[in-house]
């Protein structure tokens, strides 16, 4: 792990050799589990950060569903890393891990990440054949049965935003699903994706407002001025409905209905230059400032407890 | 595998919801193989498309045929990527 280079991008079996490696060298502090496996047959691995005890309650924290925003993945390897270096060290992570579990899932959609290295660098979907069509792949973002299939999703497997022909009809997005239902006490679900600075929570396929909106609002606010103390990265915050635009069968709209209350989405940096195609030399800076942003959503769950 | 050459990605203003609903218009025409990073939403939000280098005259000319304002974000894809790849095989040899 100490040779592990956090400033690079890496392909999946480098990133899941750090998973291995993570779960080697610090068993007394983190696990793998394989929670799935991908349309082609990949395993979807889960590092569990836990100090003991059983049925703890949790925060789940998952980078690069839209396989191409590389900068995700790479910042889900420097959390796993933080984590590790901040236990026993910083008292506030070290007070989160001792009252909760933490889930962090690096490679979301492992086929369409090995994809973009080695086909087709802007890939997005999963890699799931549609029925009747040539093309290839769903959004695994318009998958989850959170108002599925109504405006705000394409119904053409060859646009970026097809929905797929049902709700989790993705096995990367069904093991999320029955991983959440059978653990049954996560309290908080971060989903990290890039590019647009902002950080958003439900919902996204109704206009209808969140009954904890107005906590769901401070809390973004304190995450996004906390993110911006480091360099300076202006985020926007809000639902999602009314911050970028009507989007059905979301994530996070999904697990605030599923009694999750603390349920966000990060859309992390842009610079203006170049997209989700970031210079591996602002992965750390992206990194960095996210996770002041993470930290306020965790230690809000940690003293908020519902 | 697929190349990215002389791909661009245009930040597009739309100056109010009649430009956005012409730029979405775009999106219907498939024969362009646009890919929208950001979609077309309200006039406040800029707009990012990736044009491949055959898409990019048709898609410029419209723009300013219907006074659009744009800017390219990224000149060549394809220089972006092959600078994430030295940079990942750079790594690989220093590990080694």
């Amino acid at each position: 792990i100490a040779t592990f280079n956090y400033a690079s991008y890496h392909n999946l079996d480098e990133i899941y050799d750090f998973i291995d490696l993570l779960a080697a060298e610090k068993p007394e502090l983190v696990s793998k589990i394989q929670i799935g496996e991908s349309y082609e047959g990949r395993p979807i691995k889960v590092l569990k950060f836990s100090t003991g005890g059983t049925n703890r309650p949790a925060i789940w924290i998952d980078t690069g569903i839209h396989s191409r925003e590389w900068v995700t993945q790479a910042s889900g390897a420097y959390f796993a890393k933080k984590i590790i270096d901040s236990y026993g060290q910083d008292p506030s992570l070290t007070s989160i891990l001792d009252n909760f579990d933490i889930f962090l899932e690096i490679v979301t959609n492992p086929d369409g990440f090995a994809f973009t290295h080695s086909k087709n660098r802007m890939w997005r979907k999963t890699r799931s054949k549609n029925s009747g069509s040539l093309c290839i792949g769903v959004d695994p973002n318009r998958n989850w049965d959170a108002g599925f299939g109504v405006a705000g999703s394409s119904g053409n497997p060859c646009s970026e935003t097809y929905r797929g022909p049902y709700a989790n009809s993705e096995p990367e997005v069904k093991a999320i699903v029955d991983f959440v239902k059978s653990h049954g006490n996560i309290k908080a679900f971060v989903s990290i994706h890039s590019y647009s600075q902002l950080l958003l929570y439900p919902f996204g396929y109704t206009s209808k407002k969140a009954a904890d909106q107005a906590e769901l609002d401070a809390v973004a606010k304190s995450a996004v001025e906390a993110l911006a103390s480091l360099h300076g990265t202006k985020y926007k915050y809000g639902s999602i409905i009314t911050t970028i635009y009507q989007a059905s069968g979301g994530t996070i709209d999904w697990t605030y209905e599923q009694g999750i209350k603390y349920s966000f989405t990060f859309e992390l940096r842009d610079t203006g230059r170049y997209g989700f195609l970031l210079p591996a030399s602002q992965i750390i800076p992206t990194a960095e400032e996210t996770w002041l942003g993470l930290m306020v959503i965790m230690e809000h769950t940690r003293d908020h407890p519902y | 595998t697929e190349t990215f050459v002389g791909h661009q990605v245009l930040r597009i203003f739309a100056a109010d919801e009649f430009q956005v609903e012409q730029v979405k218009g775009l999106e219907d025409l498939e024969h362009l193989q646009l890919d929208f990073w950001r979609e077309p939403i309200h006039p406040e939000a800029s707009i990012d498309v990736r044009v491949p280098f055959h898409s990019l005259q048709a898609v410029k000319v419209f723009l300013e045929s219907n006074s659009i304002r744009y800017g390219i974000m990224i000149e060549d894809v394809q220089s972006l990527v092959d600078e994430e790849k030295l940079s990942m095989s750079h790594n690989s040899r220093a590990r080694s």
